[in-house]
């Protein structure tokens, strides 16, 4: 998936760095300083519709159901994450215990049409 | 959102920068917090000095991975009493495991000091409890400690169940194995940078899990 360029109004990831420093949790997040917190958007043209990726094979699937009952299918695509990983997290929470956890689906890695 | 777009992420006017940025601050709080279960960020009011920290996740580094969805925690004792003297405590741990979770693995690190005489024996019961009322005591386990330093004792988990106020009381009985000696003071470091720490592992429980089966 590209990452999104100004003049890309196609599908794309938009890419954004968290630094925790700049949500003033550093104090109870020991681990990582930051996370990637990337979103999708951008125009998704009938050709473009079932890109590769599991959201697309699931949207493509409901489609051909409904264009097996319609002529014509009744939404637009829609640019979605293809592809998310888990974020590992070290906090603590309000005992002052230290917590290790992942947290799943948290990065998007892919965008897609579905 | 677009109003009355079908397709939100679609595109619609661009936002400004700075107001792009704002948003992906809101997000990431709002996300990270759904993320952990939480509805807050947590007010720390006694954050466990950065010393001691540094050398419980020290420990931990060398640990089995925590399993998808399950969590590791390491919990350090606050000290009830001050016997130390006699190399018997008890232990004060604040917990708060998520109700959905099950315990599966604990740990119970301490630091002995150098200044052990000989081969240690030390019981550890669970104390109190809210159907054992206040100072019944139940047998958790019993560990030989030959050697000064960082010991990790394993406890059955089954034995910590989780009560609502989420106090764990652990009580430490000493005695040296060899002679009639009685034992020296200050064996167990239970303050200070070393001080004892519960290290548990907790996984999702199953679906259904606990709940009786029918014959």
């Amino acid at each position: 998936t590209p990452s999104c360029e100004p003049a890309t109004p196609l599908c794309c990831r938009r890419d954004h760095y968290v630094d925790f420093q700049e949500l003033g949790w550093r104090d109870w997040i020991l681990q990582p300083e930051g996370y990637r917190l990337n979103y999708c958007s951008g125009q998704c043209p009938p050709h473009l519709a079932g890109s590769p990726g599991i959201a697309a094979s699931f949207h493509s699937a409901v489609f051909s159901l409904l264009k097996a009952n319609n002529p014509w299918p009744l939404g637009t695509s829609c640019c979605v994450p293809t592809a998310r990983r888990p974020l590992s997290l070290l906090y603590l929470d309000r005992d002052g215990n230290v917590v290790k956890t992942d947290v799943p689906d948290m990065v998007v890695e892919a965008c897609g049409c579905s | 959102q677009v109003a009355g777009s079908a397709c939100p992420s679609c595109g619609g006017p661009a936002l400004a920068p700075q107001a792009e940025r704002a948003l992906v601050l809101k997000l990431a709080k709002q996300q990270i917090l759904e993320g952990l279960q939480l509805t807050s960020r947590p007010r720390l009011t006694h954050p466990p000095p950065k010393a001691v920290l540094t050398r419980a996740l020290r420990r931990l580094q060398r640990g089995r991975v925590v399993p998808a969805n399950g969590e590791q925690v390491i919990s350090f004792a606050v000290l009830t009493d001050s016997s130390t003297a006699t190399c018997s405590s008890t232990l004060t741990f604040h917990l708060s495991t998520p109700r959905s979770h099950h315990l599966y693995h604990a740990r119970l690190w301490l630091h002995v000091l150098p200044t052990l005489p000989g081969p240690l024996s030390l019981r550890i019961f669970r104390w109190g409890g809210r159907r054992r009322g206040r100072g019944s005591r139940v047998f958790l386990a019993e560990h030989q400690l030959t050697t000064p330093g960082w010991h990790a004792l394993t406890l059955p988990s089954s034995g910590l169940k989780r009560e609502e106020s989420g106090v764990l009381k652990l009580r430490l009985d000493c005695s040296l194995l060899e002679g009639n000696r009685t034992v020296a003071p200050q064996l167990l470091d239970t303050s200070g940078e070393q001080r004892p720490f519960l290290e548990l592992k907790t996984q999702p429980k199953l679906p259904g899990a606990g709940r009786a089966r029918r014959r």
